[in-house]
């Protein structure tokens, strides 16, 4: 699986 | 952060707060799909439960407390206070044809089967259609009050401007992000009629009328 990227978006 | 990021965020309070100004100075939700603002709640919750578990920034704690409570507050309004004036006769668009393929959507397209991606997806997918119940209240009324395009400007401008941002960090940081990408894409595509008609009709001082 593709990594999750950083969520650091709203 | 970068300024089509924070400009866009601005730009999604914005549109919160003219929709506020709007319900409290008219005293009415007319005109405004109750369905599309319980999605954006939905939303919301869905995406900000890592608020409880995950620190980015003051910035982005205080702005995700913003969008839980006040997309709370609007469902309170429209539901509550302002319930007489809200019309459900126009807001007609079957949410269940929403949510099931966003929930299946997001079972299948996730970034890790976990309960926190799964839910995460499922807000970016079902933001992308949430505006949907809005717009096609908006085609069956077929003209809309100053005020509320100026909020459904807004709004689609918020997610216009996610695409720059994606564009720089993707060329500033390597930053890549599929689910928000797309989803984001067809979010903004949703608006182009709507955007249309605005630049040429309210922008220039007529009324928002979409033609017969």
């Amino acid at each position: 699986a593709l990594g999750s990227p950083v969520k650091d978006e709203l | 952060m970068n300024i089509f990021r924070l400009t866009a965020d601005l730009m999604h309070l914005a549109s919160i707060f003219i929709l506020l100004l709007k319900i409290q100075k008219t005293r009415s939700c007319a005109g405004i799909s109750f369905k599309s603002q319980l999605l954006y709640a939905l939303v919301f919750i869905t995406r900000y439960i890592d608020l409880f578990f995950y620190w980015v920034s003051l910035y982005n704690t205080l702005m995700k407390i913003f969008f839980i409570g006040s997309s709370l507050y609007i469902v309170y309004l429209m539901q509550v206070k302002f319930r007489a004036t809200n019309d459900p006769v126009l807001d007609t668009f079957r949410i269940e044809y929403l949510l099931a393929p966003c929930a299946l959507l997001a079972l299948v397209a996730n970034y890790a089967f976990t309960a926190q991606e799964i839910l995460w997806a499922f807000s970016v997918y079902l933001e992308a259609g949430a505006i949907l119940p809005q717009l096609f209240m908006l085609q069956r009324r077929g003209e809309a009050e100053t005020i509320t395009t100026h909020y459904l400007f807004a709004l689609g401008a918020y997610r216009g401007l996610y695409l720059l941002n994606w564009i720089y960090r993707y060329w500033a940081e390597g930053y890549v992000d599929w689910i928000a990408w797309i989803a984001g894409l067809v979010q903004t595509g949703l608006y182009t009629d709507f955007f249309y008609i605005y630049y040429t009709k309210v922008l220039k001082g007529q009324k928002f009328e979409l033609p017969a």
